[in-house]
Protein backbone atom coordinates (compact mmCIF):
# COMPACT_ATOMS: atom_id res chain seq x y z
CA UNK A 1 0.00 0.00 0.00
CA UNK A 2 0.90 3.33 -0.74
CA UNK A 3 -1.02 4.99 1.88
CA UNK A 4 -0.38 4.94 5.54
CA UNK A 5 -3.21 2.34 6.95
CA UNK A 6 -2.76 4.40 10.46
CA UNK A 7 -2.92 7.77 8.95
CA UNK A 8 -6.05 6.95 6.49
CA UNK A 9 -7.83 4.19 8.24
CA UNK A 10 -8.38 0.50 6.82
CA UNK A 11 -10.41 0.14 4.24
CA UNK A 12 -14.26 -1.28 4.45
CA UNK A 13 -15.14 -4.65 3.81
CA UNK A 14 -17.27 -4.18 0.69
CA UNK A 15 -14.10 -2.63 -0.55
CA UNK A 16 -11.39 -4.88 0.50
CA UNK A 17 -12.99 -8.35 -0.54
CA UNK A 18 -15.67 -7.42 -2.88
CA UNK A 19 -13.44 -7.79 -5.94
CA UNK A 20 -12.06 -11.42 -5.51
CA UNK A 21 -15.35 -12.55 -5.57
CA UNK A 22 -15.09 -11.51 -9.56
CA UNK A 23 -11.15 -12.18 -9.69
CA UNK A 24 -11.25 -16.02 -8.48
CA UNK A 25 -14.79 -16.40 -10.54
CA UNK A 26 -12.77 -15.36 -13.51
CA UNK A 27 -9.54 -17.05 -12.67
CA UNK A 28 -11.28 -20.82 -12.48
CA UNK A 29 -12.95 -20.11 -15.67
CA UNK A 30 -9.77 -18.95 -17.57
CA UNK A 31 -8.23 -22.62 -16.29
CA UNK A 32 -11.61 -24.32 -16.65
CA UNK A 33 -12.20 -23.37 -20.54
CA UNK A 34 -9.35 -25.21 -21.59
CA UNK A 35 -9.45 -27.94 -19.62
CA UNK A 36 -12.71 -28.67 -21.27
CA UNK A 37 -12.10 -27.53 -25.00
CA UNK A 38 -11.25 -30.15 -27.51
CA UNK A 39 -7.90 -28.47 -28.08
CA UNK A 40 -6.74 -29.81 -24.60
CA UNK A 41 -7.38 -33.38 -25.75
CA UNK A 42 -3.84 -35.47 -25.92
CA UNK A 43 -2.62 -36.20 -28.94
CA UNK A 44 -2.21 -39.76 -28.69
CA UNK A 45 1.29 -41.04 -29.98
CA UNK A 46 0.40 -44.58 -28.89
CA UNK A 47 -0.75 -45.50 -32.38
CA UNK A 48 2.95 -45.35 -33.05
CA UNK A 49 3.59 -48.97 -31.19
CA UNK A 50 1.76 -52.08 -31.10
CA UNK A 51 -1.41 -52.70 -28.59
CA UNK A 52 -2.63 -49.26 -29.23
CA UNK A 53 -5.95 -48.27 -27.72
CA UNK A 54 -9.12 -49.30 -30.16
CA UNK A 55 -10.65 -46.24 -29.55
CA UNK A 56 -7.51 -44.14 -30.60
CA UNK A 57 -7.72 -46.55 -33.87
CA UNK A 58 -10.98 -45.69 -34.45
CA UNK A 59 -10.65 -42.15 -34.28
CA UNK A 60 -7.68 -42.28 -36.33
CA UNK A 61 -9.56 -44.49 -39.20
CA UNK A 62 -12.47 -42.05 -39.10
CA UNK A 63 -10.33 -38.88 -39.42
CA UNK A 64 -7.72 -40.41 -41.89
CA UNK A 65 -7.34 -43.65 -43.49
CA UNK A 66 -3.46 -43.53 -42.78
CA UNK A 67 -4.92 -45.21 -39.50
CA UNK A 68 -5.78 -48.29 -41.67
CA UNK A 69 -1.72 -48.37 -42.62
CA UNK A 70 -1.00 -49.63 -38.47
CA UNK A 71 -2.53 -53.51 -39.70
CA UNK A 72 -0.18 -53.60 -42.30
CA UNK A 73 1.37 -56.59 -40.07
CA UNK A 74 -1.84 -58.39 -40.55
CA UNK A 75 -0.98 -58.80 -44.19
CA UNK A 76 1.51 -60.56 -45.63
CA UNK A 77 2.37 -58.54 -49.19
CA UNK A 78 2.29 -55.32 -47.14
CA UNK A 79 5.03 -57.08 -44.71
CA UNK A 80 6.99 -57.94 -47.65
CA UNK A 81 6.96 -54.03 -49.30
CA UNK A 82 8.71 -53.05 -46.71
CA UNK A 83 10.69 -55.99 -46.87
CA UNK A 84 11.74 -55.05 -50.29
CA UNK A 85 15.59 -54.32 -50.57
CA UNK A 86 16.81 -52.23 -53.91
CA UNK A 87 20.21 -52.09 -52.38
CA UNK A 88 21.46 -53.97 -55.74
CA UNK A 89 19.99 -51.65 -57.89
CA UNK A 90 21.16 -48.52 -55.80
CA UNK A 91 23.15 -48.87 -52.66
CA UNK A 92 22.98 -45.27 -51.58
CA UNK A 93 19.55 -45.46 -52.29
CA UNK A 94 19.60 -48.50 -49.27
CA UNK A 95 21.23 -46.19 -46.94
CA UNK A 96 19.32 -43.34 -47.03
CA UNK A 97 16.48 -45.94 -46.39
CA UNK A 98 18.44 -46.51 -43.59
CA UNK A 99 18.79 -43.04 -42.19
CA UNK A 100 15.24 -42.18 -42.46
CA UNK A 101 14.27 -45.27 -40.42
CA UNK A 102 17.08 -44.05 -37.52
CA UNK A 103 16.08 -40.67 -37.86
CA UNK A 104 11.99 -41.69 -37.51
CA UNK A 105 12.69 -43.90 -34.45
CA UNK A 106 14.98 -41.23 -32.84
CA UNK A 107 11.44 -38.75 -33.46
CA UNK A 108 9.43 -41.45 -32.32
CA UNK A 109 11.33 -41.55 -28.96
CA UNK A 110 11.32 -37.89 -28.81
CA UNK A 111 8.08 -36.90 -29.36
CA UNK A 112 6.94 -39.96 -26.75
CA UNK A 113 8.86 -38.05 -24.32
CA UNK A 114 7.75 -35.25 -25.14
CA UNK A 115 3.75 -36.45 -24.55
CA UNK A 116 4.94 -37.30 -21.38
CA UNK A 117 6.21 -33.70 -20.38
CA UNK A 118 3.03 -32.41 -21.17
CA UNK A 119 1.12 -34.71 -19.04
CA UNK A 120 3.28 -33.48 -16.39
CA UNK A 121 2.63 -29.85 -17.37
CA UNK A 122 -0.91 -30.62 -17.88
CA UNK A 123 -0.83 -31.95 -14.17
CA UNK A 124 0.34 -29.09 -13.13
CA UNK A 125 -2.29 -27.31 -14.76
CA UNK A 126 -4.97 -29.27 -12.53
CA UNK A 127 -3.56 -28.98 -9.68
CA UNK A 128 -3.58 -25.01 -10.15
CA UNK A 129 -7.11 -25.72 -11.03
CA UNK A 130 -8.09 -27.67 -7.67
CA UNK A 131 -6.17 -25.31 -6.06
CA UNK A 132 -8.86 -22.76 -7.34
CA UNK A 133 -11.52 -24.75 -5.97
CA UNK A 134 -10.03 -24.41 -2.73
CA UNK A 135 -9.85 -20.93 -2.68
CA UNK A 136 -13.65 -20.64 -4.05
CA UNK A 137 -14.33 -22.94 -1.04
CA UNK A 138 -12.02 -21.27 1.25
CA UNK A 139 -12.78 -17.80 0.62
CA UNK A 140 -16.10 -17.48 -1.71
CA UNK A 141 -18.20 -16.99 1.07
CA UNK A 142 -16.20 -13.58 2.47
CA UNK A 143 -15.86 -12.04 -0.95
CA UNK A 144 -19.69 -12.75 -1.45
CA UNK A 145 -20.91 -11.23 1.84
CA UNK A 146 -18.74 -8.48 0.37
CA UNK A 147 -20.13 -8.22 -2.48
CA UNK A 148 -23.93 -7.91 -1.23
CA UNK A 149 -22.47 -5.77 1.32
CA UNK A 150 -23.37 -1.75 0.69
CA UNK A 151 -23.17 -0.59 3.71
CA UNK A 152 -20.04 0.33 6.20
CA UNK A 153 -22.28 -0.81 9.54
CA UNK A 154 -19.61 -1.70 12.25
CA UNK A 155 -21.10 -4.79 13.13
CA UNK A 156 -20.10 -7.70 11.01
CA UNK A 157 -23.24 -9.33 12.55
CA UNK A 158 -26.32 -7.53 14.58
CA UNK A 159 -28.49 -9.68 16.58
CA UNK A 160 -32.45 -8.21 15.69
CA UNK A 161 -33.99 -10.42 18.39
CA UNK A 162 -33.89 -13.22 21.24
CA UNK A 163 -36.68 -14.65 21.70
CA UNK A 164 -37.94 -17.74 24.18
CA UNK A 165 -40.71 -19.95 23.34
CA UNK A 166 -41.96 -23.48 23.11
CA UNK A 167 -40.96 -25.36 20.22
CA UNK A 168 -43.56 -26.86 18.13
CA UNK A 169 -42.00 -30.81 17.78
CA UNK A 170 -44.23 -32.99 19.63
CA UNK A 171 -42.03 -33.20 22.32
CA UNK A 172 -42.77 -29.75 23.75
CA UNK A 173 -39.52 -27.92 25.13
CA UNK A 174 -38.16 -24.37 25.61
CA UNK A 175 -35.83 -22.84 22.50
CA UNK A 176 -34.37 -19.91 22.19
CA UNK A 177 -34.99 -18.01 18.86
CA UNK A 178 -31.74 -15.45 17.97
CA UNK A 179 -32.46 -13.42 14.71
CA UNK A 180 -29.61 -11.95 12.99
CA UNK A 181 -28.20 -10.16 10.10
CA UNK A 182 -24.69 -10.75 8.36
CA UNK A 183 -23.51 -7.51 7.43
CA UNK A 184 -26.34 -6.65 4.72
CA UNK A 185 -27.20 -9.99 4.68
CA UNK A 186 -31.23 -11.35 4.78
CA UNK A 187 -32.11 -12.19 8.42
CA UNK A 188 -31.01 -15.60 9.45
CA UNK A 189 -32.68 -17.67 12.31
CA UNK A 190 -30.86 -19.26 14.88
CA UNK A 191 -32.66 -21.91 16.92
CA UNK A 192 -31.12 -23.24 20.46
CA UNK A 193 -32.31 -25.50 23.06
CA UNK A 194 -32.66 -23.89 26.46
CA UNK A 195 -29.71 -25.74 27.41
CA UNK A 196 -27.38 -22.92 25.43
CA UNK A 197 -28.41 -19.87 27.76
CA UNK A 198 -27.73 -16.35 26.71
CA UNK A 199 -25.55 -16.15 30.11
CA UNK A 200 -22.93 -18.54 28.57
CA UNK A 201 -20.16 -17.51 27.57
CA UNK A 202 -20.24 -19.45 24.30
CA UNK A 203 -23.85 -18.32 23.53
CA UNK A 204 -22.81 -16.18 21.03
CA UNK A 205 -19.56 -17.80 19.35
CA UNK A 206 -22.24 -20.95 19.27
CA UNK A 207 -25.32 -18.26 17.49
CA UNK A 208 -22.55 -16.65 14.90
CA UNK A 209 -21.41 -20.11 13.82
CA UNK A 210 -24.61 -21.47 13.14
CA UNK A 211 -25.15 -18.38 11.30
CA UNK A 212 -22.43 -18.58 9.57
CA UNK A 213 -23.17 -22.22 8.27
CA UNK A 214 -26.43 -21.40 7.35
CA UNK A 215 -25.42 -18.01 5.25
CA UNK A 216 -22.34 -20.88 3.39
CA UNK A 217 -24.99 -23.86 2.85
CA UNK A 218 -27.28 -20.50 1.02
CA UNK A 219 -24.22 -19.20 -0.73
CA UNK A 220 -23.56 -22.48 -2.05
CA UNK A 221 -26.76 -23.74 -3.10
CA UNK B 1 -41.56 -12.28 23.84
CA UNK B 2 -38.92 -10.00 23.62
CA UNK B 3 -36.27 -10.28 26.27
CA UNK B 4 -33.29 -8.38 25.38
CA UNK B 5 -32.65 -4.87 25.73
CA UNK B 6 -31.05 -2.70 23.01
CA UNK B 7 -28.05 -2.35 25.17
CA UNK B 8 -27.71 -6.15 25.32
CA UNK B 9 -28.57 -6.93 22.03
CA UNK B 10 -25.45 -4.24 20.86
CA UNK B 11 -23.44 -6.57 23.42
CA UNK B 12 -24.72 -9.58 21.51
CA UNK B 13 -23.87 -8.27 18.27
CA UNK B 14 -20.31 -7.07 19.33
CA UNK B 15 -19.41 -11.01 20.66
CA UNK B 16 -20.60 -12.25 17.28
CA UNK B 17 -18.81 -9.99 15.38
CA UNK B 18 -16.01 -11.12 16.87
CA UNK B 19 -16.22 -14.78 16.07
CA UNK B 20 -16.99 -13.39 12.32
CA UNK B 21 -13.83 -11.27 12.57
CA UNK B 22 -12.09 -13.96 13.81
CA UNK B 23 -13.96 -16.63 10.91
CA UNK B 24 -13.19 -14.45 8.34
CA UNK B 25 -8.94 -14.44 9.40
CA UNK B 26 -8.94 -17.90 9.70
CA UNK B 27 -10.16 -17.90 5.84
CA UNK B 28 -7.58 -15.18 5.17
CA UNK B 29 -5.19 -17.52 6.67
CA UNK B 30 -6.20 -19.99 4.20
CA UNK B 31 -6.02 -18.12 1.39
CA UNK B 32 -2.34 -17.15 2.15
CA UNK B 33 -1.89 -20.76 2.37
CA UNK B 34 -3.32 -21.90 -1.07
CA UNK B 35 -1.36 -18.56 -2.06
CA UNK B 36 1.69 -20.37 -1.00
CA UNK B 37 1.00 -23.70 -3.14
CA UNK B 38 -0.13 -21.43 -6.12
CA UNK B 39 3.60 -20.22 -6.11
CA UNK B 40 5.23 -23.37 -5.48
CA UNK B 41 2.89 -24.72 -8.57
CA UNK B 42 3.71 -21.91 -10.33
CA UNK B 43 7.50 -22.34 -9.41
CA UNK B 44 7.43 -25.91 -10.60
CA UNK B 45 5.39 -25.22 -13.87
CA UNK B 46 8.03 -22.58 -15.36
CA UNK B 47 10.70 -24.98 -14.94
CA UNK B 48 9.15 -27.55 -16.78
CA UNK B 49 8.32 -25.43 -19.38
CA UNK B 50 12.19 -24.92 -19.52
CA UNK B 51 12.26 -28.92 -20.05
CA UNK B 52 9.88 -28.69 -22.19
CA UNK B 53 11.59 -26.44 -24.85
CA UNK B 54 14.54 -28.09 -24.49
CA UNK B 55 12.63 -31.30 -25.36
CA UNK B 56 10.83 -29.55 -28.29
CA UNK B 57 13.78 -28.69 -29.92
CA UNK B 58 15.40 -31.92 -29.54
CA UNK B 59 11.78 -33.33 -31.11
CA UNK B 60 11.67 -30.82 -34.13
CA UNK B 61 15.32 -31.21 -35.17
CA UNK B 62 14.66 -35.02 -34.84
CA UNK B 63 11.75 -34.60 -37.56
CA UNK B 64 13.68 -32.17 -39.40
CA UNK B 65 16.16 -35.19 -40.01
CA UNK B 66 13.71 -37.00 -40.82
CA UNK B 67 11.72 -34.91 -43.50
CA UNK B 68 15.37 -34.67 -44.61
CA UNK B 69 15.57 -38.07 -45.30
CA UNK B 70 12.39 -38.48 -46.91
CA UNK B 71 12.86 -36.03 -49.53
CA UNK B 72 16.34 -37.17 -50.71
CA UNK B 73 14.61 -40.45 -50.53
CA UNK B 74 11.86 -39.44 -52.81
CA UNK B 75 14.20 -38.03 -54.72
CA UNK B 76 15.97 -41.06 -56.32
CA UNK B 77 14.26 -43.13 -59.06
CA UNK B 78 11.51 -45.74 -58.36
CA UNK B 79 14.08 -48.21 -58.83
CA UNK B 80 12.01 -51.46 -57.53
CA UNK B 81 8.74 -50.03 -59.39
CA UNK B 82 7.76 -53.51 -60.86
CA UNK B 83 8.00 -55.72 -57.27
CA UNK B 84 6.89 -52.60 -55.59
CA UNK B 85 3.51 -52.44 -57.43
CA UNK B 86 2.70 -55.83 -57.50
CA UNK B 87 2.76 -56.02 -54.21
CA UNK B 88 0.73 -53.49 -53.63
CA UNK B 89 -2.06 -54.18 -55.63
CA UNK B 90 -1.89 -57.95 -53.73
CA UNK B 91 -1.23 -56.12 -50.31
CA UNK B 92 -4.24 -53.08 -50.73
CA UNK B 93 -7.22 -55.46 -50.86
CA UNK B 94 -5.94 -57.42 -47.70
CA UNK B 95 -5.44 -53.87 -45.83
CA UNK B 96 -8.77 -52.63 -46.48
CA UNK B 97 -10.65 -55.83 -45.93
CA UNK B 98 -8.22 -56.30 -42.24
CA UNK B 99 -9.12 -52.71 -41.79
CA UNK B 100 -12.79 -52.99 -42.35
CA UNK B 101 -13.74 -56.18 -40.45
CA UNK B 102 -11.96 -54.15 -37.31
CA UNK B 103 -14.32 -51.17 -38.12
CA UNK B 104 -17.19 -53.36 -38.00
CA UNK B 105 -16.22 -54.80 -35.45
CA UNK B 106 -14.91 -52.35 -32.64
CA UNK B 107 -15.87 -49.22 -34.03
CA UNK B 108 -19.11 -49.56 -35.22
CA UNK B 109 -20.85 -46.34 -36.69
CA UNK B 110 -20.39 -45.69 -40.55
CA UNK B 111 -18.44 -48.55 -41.91
CA UNK B 112 -19.80 -47.33 -45.85
CA UNK B 113 -18.59 -43.83 -45.51
CA UNK B 114 -15.09 -45.11 -43.88
CA UNK B 115 -14.76 -47.70 -46.75
CA UNK B 116 -15.17 -45.29 -49.19
CA UNK B 117 -13.19 -42.83 -47.84
CA UNK B 118 -10.05 -45.66 -48.00
CA UNK B 119 -10.52 -47.35 -51.01
CA UNK B 120 -9.71 -43.77 -52.42
CA UNK B 121 -7.09 -43.35 -50.02
CA UNK B 122 -5.33 -46.99 -51.03
CA UNK B 123 -5.65 -45.90 -54.73
CA UNK B 124 -4.28 -42.60 -54.80
CA UNK B 125 -1.22 -43.78 -52.32
CA UNK B 126 2.10 -44.95 -54.23
CA UNK B 127 3.60 -48.25 -52.43
CA UNK B 128 6.72 -46.10 -52.01
CA UNK B 129 4.57 -44.02 -49.36
CA UNK B 130 4.20 -47.26 -47.32
CA UNK B 131 7.89 -48.72 -48.29
CA UNK B 132 9.81 -45.26 -46.81
CA UNK B 133 7.31 -45.59 -43.50
CA UNK B 134 5.22 -42.12 -45.00
CA UNK B 135 2.39 -43.25 -42.84
CA UNK B 136 4.50 -43.36 -39.07
CA UNK B 137 6.01 -39.68 -40.67
CA UNK B 138 2.55 -38.55 -41.34
CA UNK B 139 1.68 -39.62 -37.57
CA UNK B 140 4.55 -38.17 -36.07
CA UNK B 141 3.86 -34.43 -37.96
CA UNK B 142 0.11 -34.60 -37.01
CA UNK B 143 0.93 -35.58 -33.58
CA UNK B 144 3.29 -32.59 -33.24
CA UNK B 145 0.80 -30.30 -34.79
CA UNK B 146 -1.69 -31.32 -31.87
CA UNK B 147 1.26 -31.11 -29.43
CA UNK B 148 1.83 -27.59 -30.33
CA UNK B 149 -1.92 -26.87 -30.11
CA UNK B 150 -2.12 -28.47 -26.77
CA UNK B 151 1.07 -26.79 -24.99
CA UNK B 152 -0.73 -23.12 -26.68
CA UNK B 153 -3.66 -23.87 -25.27
CA UNK B 154 -2.57 -24.88 -21.75
CA UNK B 155 0.19 -21.91 -21.70
CA UNK B 156 -2.57 -19.70 -22.86
CA UNK B 157 -5.28 -20.59 -20.05
CA UNK B 158 -2.17 -20.54 -17.48
CA UNK B 159 -1.27 -16.85 -18.64
CA UNK B 160 -4.52 -15.57 -18.15
CA UNK B 161 -5.23 -17.50 -15.18
CA UNK B 162 -1.93 -16.93 -13.45
CA UNK B 163 -2.24 -12.88 -14.23
CA UNK B 164 -5.99 -12.70 -12.40
CA UNK B 165 -4.42 -15.17 -9.33
CA UNK B 166 -1.25 -12.43 -9.64
CA UNK B 167 -3.40 -9.16 -9.15
CA UNK B 168 -5.61 -10.92 -6.60
CA UNK B 169 -2.18 -11.64 -4.52
CA UNK B 170 -0.34 -8.27 -4.97
CA UNK B 171 -3.58 -6.41 -3.65
CA UNK B 172 -2.33 -4.49 -0.46
CA UNK B 173 -4.26 -6.73 1.58
CA UNK B 174 -2.24 -9.71 1.10
CA UNK B 175 0.92 -7.75 1.90
CA UNK B 176 -0.16 -6.95 5.18
CA UNK B 177 0.09 -8.83 8.06
CA UNK B 178 -3.18 -10.40 9.23
CA UNK B 179 -2.09 -9.85 13.26
CA UNK B 180 -2.83 -6.02 13.15
CA UNK B 181 -4.95 -4.91 15.87
CA UNK B 182 -6.90 -2.32 14.38
CA UNK B 183 -7.54 -4.20 11.01
CA UNK B 184 -10.76 -6.95 11.32
CA UNK B 185 -11.86 -4.72 14.69
CA UNK B 186 -15.43 -3.81 14.32
CA UNK B 187 -15.34 -1.27 17.05
CA UNK B 188 -13.53 1.73 15.21
CA UNK B 189 -14.58 -0.03 11.78
CA UNK B 190 -14.07 3.22 9.40
CA UNK B 191 -17.81 5.11 8.71
CA UNK B 192 -16.04 6.68 5.59
CA UNK B 193 -13.98 4.73 2.62
CA UNK B 194 -11.15 6.43 2.56
CA UNK B 195 -10.86 8.52 -1.05
CA UNK B 196 -8.16 6.86 -2.25
CA UNK B 197 -10.57 3.93 -3.15
CA UNK B 198 -12.40 6.08 -5.26
CA UNK B 199 -10.08 5.71 -8.74
CA UNK B 200 -12.62 7.44 -10.99
CA UNK B 201 -13.95 10.21 -8.17
CA UNK B 202 -12.88 13.62 -9.72
CA UNK B 203 -10.79 14.17 -6.60
CA UNK B 204 -8.37 11.60 -8.20
CA UNK B 205 -8.59 13.08 -11.27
Amino acid sequence: SLMSPSHYGPPSFHNMFQPFFEMIHQAQQAMDVQLHSPAFQFPDVDFLREGEDDRTVCKEIRRNSTGCLKMKGQCEKCQEILSVDCSTNNPAQANLRQELNDSLQVAERLTEQYKELLQSFQSKMLNTSSLLEQLNDQFNWVSQLANLTQGEDKYYLRVSTVTTHSSDSEVPSRVTEVVVKLFDSDPITVVLPEEVSKDNPKFMDTVAEKALQEYRRKSRA
Amino acid sequence: EQEVSDNELQELSTQGSRYINKEIQNAVQGVKHIKTLIEKTNAERKSLLNSLEEAKKKKEDALEDTRDSEMKLKAFPEVCNETMMALWEECKPCLKHTCMKFYARVCRSGSGLVGQQLEEFLNQSSPFYFWMNGDRIDSLLESDRQQSQVLDAMQDSFARASGIIDTLFQDRFFARELHDPHYFSPIGFPHKRPHFLYPKSRLVR
